[in-house]
């Protein structure tokens, strides 16, 4: 979407992002 | 018919509100699965703790509005719940077909994700409406005291928590309309231009850990 930018890499997703993976 | 900036908004209400038309504020199917597949059933917490945070939500926004609008507050919330159980779903299922697993267990029975996607569910709901209200030239209404970050500190959440479901939302629900992506865009830069740097932010911490654990964990040399 051209209103934001997306960061996360290919790799990474909420899971990661909670320490959950 | 042409689209004058009130009926923009409310269109935009009304999208809103028809998003979430088939979406209940009850756990669905597809989501007591995972919860069952979950090596502890999070089941029970999470409507706990819904409820929990929505007697709070309605008490905050009374407060903030007015009394006589504690009615409009449980409305709101309701639709945030939708919402949140919507995302919910659609980020499990994205993340079963990227990590090949049907167990969420720790990310399910983790409170500090459920609320913070419970309250961007919500922040989409207050932005929607309080979008309508500035569109409708009453900037000076108690409505705008709800803008963001308002439902940080009615869920005492940290930002940085906050920020990391941002993502992850805006990928799980193509229905948002780029006006709220734009300004959910706007809260991630809001935090990490200010709020997350707040004196009891776990931001801190986290680099102070980083710190300790030494330069071998340096992802990227100064030069880059």
């Amino acid at each position: 979407s051209p209103d934001y930018h997306f960061g996360l890499e290919e790799h990474e997703g909420i899971s990661e992002l909670f320490d959950c993976d | 018919p042409p689209q004058t900036p009130i009926r923009a908004a409310m269109y935009s209400i009304q999208q809103l509100r028809g998003e979430l038309t088939s979406a209940s504020d009850q756990p669905s199917g597809n989501l007591i699965v995972y919860f069952k597949n979950c090596t502890v059933d999070p089941s029970e917490e999470i409507t706990k703790r819904v409820e929990q945070l929505g007697q709070i939500f309605c008490q905050k926004f009374a407060e903030a509005v007015g009394q006589r609008c504690e009615g409009l507050g449980k409305e709101r919330f309701t639709l945030g719940v939708q919402l949140y159980y919507k995302v919910m779903e659609s980020m499990l299922k994205s993340e079963e077909k990227r990590l090949s697993v049907q167990n969420f267990s720790k990310l399910l029975n983790n409170a500090t994700f459920h609320t913070s996607l419970l309250a961007c569910a919500l922040e989409v709901v207050m932005a929607t409406y309080v979008g309508n209200s500035l569109k409708n030239g009453n900037e000076n209404g108690n409505e705008t005291d709800l803008c963001f970050p308002w439902i940080l500190d009615v869920f005492q959440l940290y930002a940085f928590d906050f920020y990391k479901v941002i993502e992850s939302f805006i990928k799980a629900e193509p229905t948002l309309k780029h006006n709220m992506i734009e300004h959910l865009g706007r809260c991630e830069q809001q935090i990490m231009e200010s709020i997350a740097w707040k004196a009891d932010s776990p931001l801190f911490e986290l680099l102070r850990q980083s710190r300790e654990e030494g330069p071998g964990e340096q992802a990227e040399p100064p030069a880059t």
